[in-house]
Order: structure tokens, then C-alpha cells, then sequence
């Protein structure tokens, strides 16, 4: 119905120019119906990342791009929030200023929901509170380990 | 309803019983290319009634049953299991005086495939009503992973509302 | 021409071959006809990481799949090579060991060829000879400044 | 042949001339994200000869020129120059005797686009008839991004036989 989707509508874009502040450091954006009819319409994703010029999603970098999603993602999980979110490795493509924002948001998050999320990021594993490694020791076989993470960077450390 | 530990047996490279601790709030899951970890995410997706063999980076649905390694034989079984703390009361309905709420899901190379709530079996229509109202569910946005970024990327006007429609 | 496809087809599976072990720290790989007659048939990606089973590319992990269409990307470079190879980011799945390989493979090919290739990987910036760092110190102006790799890591270091 | 600088002006986000030193053979770029890396690959590709606009992810052509930032107009046209070093003389053709090889694009607001060889205003057959043989194009395999990953990961054995068809 059109009042059904206009609540959950606004409420989607209310959440949204909430978290891409938060994640970005800055900027804003937010969510544009394309056409009258709400029943459709389509929504155009509008952002502006800190000191650049408002545009479609679709002219950002890629990180810009993925960052903007995450905003995005994060707000319509919040419309249904359930116990926990599982994230797979979404921070692959930020810069590390990014991605401290990202686990700042994560933790925040953490407040009210179980985080679980996969990385290879270092910043993000040293945000986590609890660290899960998962090994093949044995090929083709998955093994949990718990990981100590200042032993786990420096072995990896050059 | 918090969730307290994820169980794996059988499911893709975790051949042999795994138990997953919940027992942090924000928790990181690391290790190599290749070493299992989205095979985790394959398996909370499938236990929530995840009905489509490509949403879980397969062919058919038996592809979630541990095919062999070099040095172990296929097994004829999968189980994932995902055990909530409902001691709140969130969860409704007929589960709602329930201290511990247990979902299990099981799956054979003959194409059986069985749920069990609380160690009841039961239909996947009792599961996903049991998470009617707590966010819960295969397409949930619980469940965060690389192709969702690039289809909410690459998403047209018209193909962006069908998401919302869903979410609502 | 059935014979020409033939040629091309066995340079780059020669290419292939010896890339995936280098890059893989081990395994093997070769790319399959699906028919008999050169002039209809396709191509299928048949590879084997270290300790794993064979199989078709699309089976493997994510980061797997990256680096394994990484080692055709550099099998079709070579078939005619440039003076110069472009890459954006193609570490970005890759774990610390892989991008150690992936690094090295880089620095092989840099003996012939000039490799530029954009990362937000610590360990790739350690590999370059030269780091070039892009900002937007004034927003929406490009410009290039010099790095100084330790300083940077300093800088980034919590 | 070698490449011993990339000049930018007017560029996408480069809007001031930029000169690239290309004086090492092992070069990374890095940067925060936005802050255009991406954009210089673009160039490369452009000053190559490439054509849709859809592969130097814009809608026109003119997405290529500088479009104004906070403090900044837009300009009104984009130029880039790619400097060989050819003393060892492997170009051949007409330039085989010049120790020196520049290719430059320019582009203007108008729909006006031009090549210069050496200086010289020549057609875009010109270049590319100059890249014959030495694996450069702008779609040759010389520039690799997740995009082009992404495709080969997902190629059906009939798509990846259009990439080998078209490598040869
Ligand atoms: N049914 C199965 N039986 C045994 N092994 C399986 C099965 N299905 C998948 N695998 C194995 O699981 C591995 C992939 O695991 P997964 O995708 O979880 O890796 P990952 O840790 O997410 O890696 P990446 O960091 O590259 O994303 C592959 O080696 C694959 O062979
Ligand atoms: N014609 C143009 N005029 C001015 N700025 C432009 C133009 N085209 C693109 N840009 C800007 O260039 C920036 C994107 O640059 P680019 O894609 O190179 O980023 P990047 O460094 O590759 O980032 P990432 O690490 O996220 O991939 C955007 O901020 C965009 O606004
Ligand atoms: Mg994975
Ligand atoms: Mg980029």
C-alpha cells in the first residue's frame, strides 16, 4: 500500500543520512523517490562524501560506492533488527580511515546487537572483542582456533 | 533473544562437529583465503530455511554436505544448529516460556532434509514463523556479504524499491 | 582459424599453469575445452590450491576465485605484453600470504615490464620501489605527493 | 619502448597539470578512498583510445573534463600525455626512428576530441595503428581491475572463449 511504503520509506532514508555521516566522517546523503505514484516510483541512492559535490551513488569511487552501501545496508537491517548481523568482509575495499569509522559504527552496533563479522582487515580485527580464527590445518577441513591477536600480528609483521 | 552458539556438523569444510561461542557481542572472524569462514555464513543462512542452492554458492542443495578431502571421505550428513538465549521472552508464540530456544537443521545425500525445533522436528514453516517479527530469515538483512554491496551498487531506481518492498 | 585459437589457447594454459603455482604457493591449474571443435568450443577454469581438490573456478572462496583469474589476467598480459601493466586494487581479497606471493609475482614481472598498481595493502606499499600517494587535501582537486613508507606506517600505526 | 611520464590537466579530479614520473618499474599508488587513483587509470585508458564512455565510468564522453568542485569552476576541456622512452627503437612503423614518443588526447565541452603524435594532430587510427604489436590498446590486457576480475570469475566457457578469441 502506498502509506506502507512510504512509512517504511521514510524510515529507511531517516536511518540512512543517519549512518553515512557516521561512516564517512562527515558528508551526507540521502534517499530520492524518482516519480509521484508511490506505488512506482523507484529510489535513487544521493550522496555526498565529505568536501565533495552531492551525486548519484553510481559517480562515486569504488570504496566511496561500497561505503555507501554499507549506509545503506546497515539502515534497512535496523527496520528488522534481529539478534545479530554477520558481515562478510564489506571492508575489503576502504582506506584505513574508513574503515575505523566503520568499526566505530560495528561497535556502536554492538551495543544493541551480536557483530560477527569476517575480515583481513588488521584494524578491524583488533576492534573485535573476541577473535575467531579459522584454520585448514589439515586440507579441506575447517578448524576453529582462538586467536591472540598481538601473537597473530606479529608473525605476520615483516 | 540473544544467540549463544552456532554448531556445524557435516556442513561443507566443517566435517567434523564445530561449536562456535557466542560469547562477545562484537566478534571477528579471521584466517586465510579459502579456510571456511564464508562457509559459517553459508551455514546460519541455510539453518534459517535458505531454500536456493545458489544463495549458498552451490548447484543443488546436497552441495552443503561435506564431499572429501584428500584425506577423508565424503559424509552422508550435514547439521548446523543455532542456539538462542530467550530468557527475556522476546521470541512470541508458542516458544515464548522457553529459556533456550534451539534451531537445527538437517540434510542427507538422498535429499532428505529436516528441521527440529527445540529437538521437535517440525516443518520450515514453523521456523521462519518462529522469526516472524525478530528480524530473522534466510533474505534478512542480518546477513551482510560482498554481493549485496554490489547489488545495492549497481541497483537501478526501480530494482532499489524492490528491496524496500521486501524489507517492509 | 581452428589452428590459431589452438596457439593462443595453449600459450596462455602454458601461462596459466605456471602462474597459479606461483601465486597459489603451491597447487596447479589448466584451463579445459569443453568440445571438440575449436571453433564452437568454450573455455572452462579448472584449479587445485595447495592441499585442495579439483575443481571448476567457481567452487573456490572468494579470495581463491581472485587470484586464480589474476594468474589468466597476467597469462593474457604476456600473450602480448605491453611495456607497461595497470593494476586497481586486485589484492583487496587476498590474505597477507597470498599478497606476499602476489607482490613477489609483481616484482618478478617488473624485470620486464614497468607494473604500477594501485593498493590500499600495507604489504604491496612495502614492495614498491617507488610510492606515489594521491590526496584531496583541497576537496575534489587530485594531487600527487611523494611517500615516505615508514612515515606513513607510523602515521597509520594505533 | 618504456613509459617515462603520464600528464594530466583537466582530468576528471585532476584538475590541475599533473605529471606522473613513471622512473621506477615497480610503482604503487596509494591513497584514501575518493581521492583518485582510479581516475588515473582512467586516463591511461582514455589517452589509449578508448571510446564508450561506459568504460571510464561515466554517461558522456564530456564526464571526462573536470566538473567543478567547492572551490573550483568547471573547465572546459581535459588533455592527457603518455611520454615513451623509445631509444631502444621496438616501436616500429613511421616512429621507429624516434627516440621519444608522445601520444596525447585533448577533449573540449563541445564534443570536440583530438590526438597528437609527437605533437602532431593525427587521427585516433594513428594510435591505435601505433599500439599494433605492442599489447597497447585501451582494451588490452595491460590494465587489470576488479571489474575485468570479477568478469573472468563469472565467464561462462563460451564468454571466456570471446576473451582468448579476442587476446589473439
Ligand atoms: N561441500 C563441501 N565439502 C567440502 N569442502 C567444501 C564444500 N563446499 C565448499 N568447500 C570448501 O570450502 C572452501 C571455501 O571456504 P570459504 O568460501 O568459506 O572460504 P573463505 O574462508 O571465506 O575464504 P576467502 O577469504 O577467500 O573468502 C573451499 O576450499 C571449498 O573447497
Ligand atoms: N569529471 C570530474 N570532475 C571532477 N571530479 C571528478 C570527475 N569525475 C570523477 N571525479 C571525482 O573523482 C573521485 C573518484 O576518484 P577515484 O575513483 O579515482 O577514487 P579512488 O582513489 O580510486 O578511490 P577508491 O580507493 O575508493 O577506489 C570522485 O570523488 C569523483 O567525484
Ligand atoms: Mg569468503
Ligand atoms: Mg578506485
Amino acid at each position: 500500500s502506498r502509506a506502507r511504503f512510504k512509512e517504511t520509506f521514510d524510515r529507511i532514508n531517516s536511518g540512512f543520512q543517519s549512518f553515512f555521516p557516521r561512516l564517512f566522517g562527515g558528508g551526507s546523503a540521502y534517499l530520492e523517490l524518482t516519480e509521484h505514484d508511490l506505488l512506482t516510483t523507484g529510489v535513487s541512492v544521493m550522496a555526498r562524501p565529505p568536501g565533495k559535490r552531492n551525486s548519484t551513488i553510481h559517480l562515486l569511487s569504488g570504496g566511496e560506492k561500497a561505503l555507501t552501501a554499507v549506509a545503506l545496508l546497515f539502515s534497512l537491517f535496523e527496520l528488522n533488527p534481529a539478534p545479530f548481523c554477520l558481515l562478510d568482509e564489506v571492508d575489503a575495499p576502504l582506506d584505513d580511515a574508513n574503515v575505523e569509522r566503520y568499526c566505530e559504527t560495528l561497535t556502536t552496533l554492538s551495543d544493541k546487537t551480536q557483530m560477527i563479522y569476517v575480515t583481513h582487515n588488521k584494524i578491524s580485527m583488533e576492534t573485535a572483542k573476541m577473535l575467531i580464527g579459522v584454520t585448514m590445518t589439515e586440507p579441506g577441513v575447517s578448524r576453529l582456533v582462538a586467536v591472540d591477536l598481538d601473537e597473530a600480528l606479529e608473525m605476520a609483521a615483516r | 533473544m540473544r544467540l549463544k552458539t552456532i554448531k556445524l556438523a557435516g556442513f561443507k569444510s566443517f566435517v567434523d562437529p564445530t561449536t562456535i561461542p557466542v560469547s562477545s557481542n562484537l566478534i571477528g572472524i579471521c584466517g586465510p583465503n579459502g579456510c571456511g569462514k564464508s562457509n559459517i555464513i553459508d551455514a546460519v543462512r541455510w539453518v534459517m530455511g535458505e531454500s536456493s542452492a545458489k544463495n549458498l554458492r552451490g548447484d543443488s542443495m546436497a552441495d552443503v554436505i561435506f564431499n572429501g578431502s584428500s584425506a577423508r571421505k565424503p559424509i552422508g550428513q550435514a547439521s548446523v544448529e543455532l542456539l538462542f538465549d530467550n530468557s527475556d521472552g522476546s521470541v512470541g508464540g508458542p516458544y515464548a516460556s522457553y529459556a533456550e530456544i534451539s534451531i537445527r537443521r538437517e540434510a542427507a545425500r538422498d535429499g532428505r532434509s529436516d528441521y527440529f525445533l527445540n529437538k521437535t522436528r517440525c516443518r520450515r514453516k514453523d521456523i521462519t514463523d518462529l522469526f516472524l517479527g525478530t528480524g530473522l530469515g534466510p533474505r534478512a538483512y542480518s546477513i551482510i556479504e560482498q554481493d549485496m554491496v554490489t547489488r545495492v551498487i549497481e541497483a537501478k531506481p526501480e530494482e532499489l524499491r524492490v528491496f524496500f518492498e521486501e524489507a517492509a
